[in-house]
């Protein structure tokens, strides 16, 4: 228990150059996906909104509107920062509908709150990277009002071979 | 006769005449990209100079969301913008863009978090990235299909590209697989293939681009309404399909729709540049014309297309150029030798049900 995302990749691909453990103070930025509420009431509204048959087709919610339906309960928003202000870590930023945060903390506070994780610098074509390459568990408290923690593992695309792909197929 | 695909080519092709152009004031399209990469504004408006002389446009964005990188425009990034707004002329586009991004953060789900910021967004979002399905937690594809419905009920068209390597292979010891990607494989998505014009050097039919991605999820299961398209052409083609073991018949089936995806002209760093080719460049295409149509509704005061694919998947095919000809890129085996899904008529894992004609696409989408 306590493995978000036991199923997700956490090697580095072809590519990106380890260039070496972050230091324990250097600041990271974390975004928590916490639990929202309503998820199949949304699923269910989605449908009737794209319905052409339905009478609800075309009514569209607003953001406010979204953010009610699917808002984390008290609960969920009480344990996560209760569990993040016990690591010390006070400077997170929420969004309107409230189900990120996304936190400040440096690498030594993030592998303790984090167990297994293990910041690393990667750098592929002038791009710098920070990501773990262990996977991240959390704390049994917290392991049901979360989704997943980003900024551990997935890495951006890479989109150059566009032009390269293209013309060696034509050679090939 | 033409040596590329520019915009007059695909305005061509699509019957989209020099009356076809954004008016409405309410309407707004966006590009996002998460390759660090960044467009250039004097690219664009090389750009327009140069293909864009035949209709209405606009030759700047009109708000960049995040923060510009620094030294080179990215090829991608060029491309995104340039054919977005050669389809969807003379509306308001915004590109959301995150050189500037904290080095341990996603871009992509920095995205994803920013539209649940922001109260004010354009209609139309067409979005180049995807990653191997196998790659992804369970646990973050669904989060982030939740974050999809969140933006469909908000009335929003996200176009995700359906990939460049067709159905894509995963080695597993003895046995291989075709391999989806997401976000193209979710069910709340619309997603855009690729084609390529029968004769490469003159306005024909389509067939489909070999590097088109599409195929079967492993995760999600197959949405209600492309069961009956998705099982027809399961039928249709039941001889002729790749083993079993390749493909998930019970996932959600994509891409839904294609359209040109080879050989376009593109301006980057003030250079005219050849043969692009990809799922980005025929997504951006697409997503220009969905805010064409979003403009005509606008200004009948109907709302938005929203999420398209129930209804798109209602309508058959019926406003769509059909492509049942060629085949896609599969796993280099014995098995398959190379190829993965074929085109068929009405709705393939492809090209979806095929590549949009404007005129008939509009009627249909304006009822």
């Amino acid at each position: 228990s306590g493995y978000l995302e036991y199923d997700q990749d956490v090697l580095m691909p072809q590519g990106w150059t380890h260039v070496g453990r972050v230091d324990p103070a250097e600041e990271l930025e974390l975004t928590f996906a916490l639990k929202q509420q309503n998820v199949h009431l949304l699923e269910e509204t989605l449908r009737l909104v794209s319905d052409p048959d339905s009478a609800q087709y075309g009514k569209h919610l607003s953001l406010e509107e979204v953010a009610s339906l699917v808002r984390p309960s008290e609960l969920t928003q009480k344990v996560v920062r209760h569990w993040l202000q016990s690591h010390g870590i006070t400077s997170c930023l929420t969004v309107h509908t409230q189900d990120f945060l996304q936190c400040a903390m440096t690498a030594d506070v993030a592998e303790r709150l984090l167990p297994g994780s293990r910041f690393n610098r990667y750098l592929r074509d002038g791009l710098s990277l920070v990501r773990s390459s262990a996977p991240y568990s959390v704390h049994d408290d917290v392991h049901q009002h979360l989704d997943f923690v980003g900024g551990l593992h997935r890495l951006p695309p890479k989109g150059q071979d566009l032009i390269q792909k293209k013309q060696h197929s034509k050679t090939s | 006769l033409h040596l590329g695909v520019t915009p007059a080519i695909l305005r061509a092709r699509y019957n989209l005449t020099a009356a076809d152009v954004g008016s409405a004031q309410n309407n707004s399209q966006a590009v996002a990209q998460f390759l660090e990469q960044y467009y250039h504004p004097a690219d664009l408006a090389e750009f327009m100079s140069m293909f864009g002389r035949s209709f209405q446009h606009l030759s700047q964005v009109d708000r960049v969301v995040g923060t510009q990188g620094e030294g080179k425009a990215g090829l991608e990034a060029s491309l995104d913008v340039e054919y977005i707004m050669s389809t969807g002329a003379n509306i308001s586009t915004w590109v959301f863009t995150n050189p500037g991004r904290h080095e341990s953060q996603e871009p992509f789900l920095q995205w994803m978090v920013l539209l649940s910021n922001m109260s004010d967004l354009p209609w139309v979002h067409t979005i180049s990235y995807g990653d191997d399905e196998d790659s992804l937690s369970t646990a973050y594809m669904m989060r982030i299909n939740t974050e999809f419905m969140k933006a469909g009920v908000r009335g929003l068209s996200l176009l995700f590209a359906s990939g460049d390597s067709g159905a894509g292979c995963r080695h597993l010891g003895k046995e291989n697989s075709f391999r989806p990607s997401f976000p193209a494989s979710s069910p709340y998505v619309t997603t855009v293939g690729g084609t390529s014009f029968k004769n490469p050097f003159k306005v024909t039919y389509e067939v489909t681009d070999y590097i088109s991605g599409g195929g079967f999820s492993n995760v999600f299961k197959m949405p209600g309404y492309q069961v009956g398209a998705v099982n027809g052409y399961l039928n249709t083609v039941a001889a002729t399909l790749p083993p079993q073991s390749y493909f998930n018949t019970s996932g959600r089936a994509y891409p839904d729709m294609a359209a040109l995806s080879d050989n376009y002209w593109v301006v980057t760093n003030r250079v005219p540049l050849p043969w692009v080719s990809g799922t980005s460049a025929s997504t951006p295409v697409v997503g220009g014309m969905l805010s064409l149509i979003n403009d005509q509704r606008l200004l009948k005061g109907l709302p938005a297309l929203g999420f398209l694919n129930p209804r798109l998947y209602k309508l058959k095919g019926q406003p769509l150029f059909d492509v049942t000809e060629g085949c896609h890129l599969g796993c280099l085996d014995e098995k398959v030798q190379g190829k993965g899904f074929c085109a068929a008529p009405a709705w393939d894992p492809v090209t979806g049900w095929g590549t949009p004609n404007y005129p008939a696409l509009l009627a249909a989408l304006l009822k």
